[in-house]
């Protein structure tokens, strides 16, 4: 379980990361 | 205490140090919107430093991100948006304009509130720059100032004595 939610925390993660580079026009 | 930011769910404690960047975004929502753009952008950076991971945190960041997005399109067009390069002069000329006024007010004697928030406005701006890489030594010397004058003048006046 604490695995999983590790997982789920990274992905949510990379989310917030993807969200500010597409706001900045870095991808 | 939480802090009460409209649109935003309760400050998580461990975002305080980007809780001054925040309420100035929306003291300049209307007065000027790419300064509140900025302010949003540095503190969503910010907060992804200091955590990212706790559900609190993540949630508080989503909503701010929501915020700057919605932003970002109502402000399409914009070059100070559209552009960083742009932004970065906007966002350091409206630093270093209230830092000379807090400066000039500083200067003849004149000590009050306004310039006081003037002078930590100027050093809160002064941080967001950072947004756009690395300050330059003259302003990395202007905000170590700022803050130390607004700091200096509000305890001088709580005080009820006068700044020297």
């Amino acid at each position: 379980t604490g695995s999983l939610s590790a997982s789920v925390a990274s992905t949510e993660q990379d989310e917030l990361s993807q969200r500010l580079a597409r706001l900045r026009d870095q991808v | 205490m939480a802090t009460a930011l409209p649109g935003l769910p309760s400050l998580p404690p461990q975002f305080k140090p980007i809780q001054h960047h925040l309420r100035t975004a929306q003291e300049h929502d209307k007065r000027d919107p790419v300064v509140a753009y900025y302010c949003r952008l540095y503190s969503i950076q910010t907060g992804m430093k200091i955590d990212s991971k706790s559900p609190e945190c993540r949630k508080f960041l989503s909503k701010l991100m929501d915020q700057l997005e919605t932003l970002k399109k109502q402000l399409a067009g914009n070059e100070s948006v559209a552009q960083e390069v742009v932004g970065n002069a906007h966002v350091e000329n409206y630093a270093l304009k209230l830092f000379l006024y807090a400066d000039s007010e500083d200067r003849s004697g004149r000590f009050h509130k306004n310039m006081i928030k003037s002078f930590y406005t100027s050093s809160l701006l002064l941080d967001v720059l950072s947004v756009f890489g690395e300050l330059t030594e003259e302003n990395l010397q202007h905000r170590k100032y700022a803050r130390w004058k607004a700091t200096y003048i509000h305890n001088c006046l709580k005080n009820g004595e006068t700044p020297q």
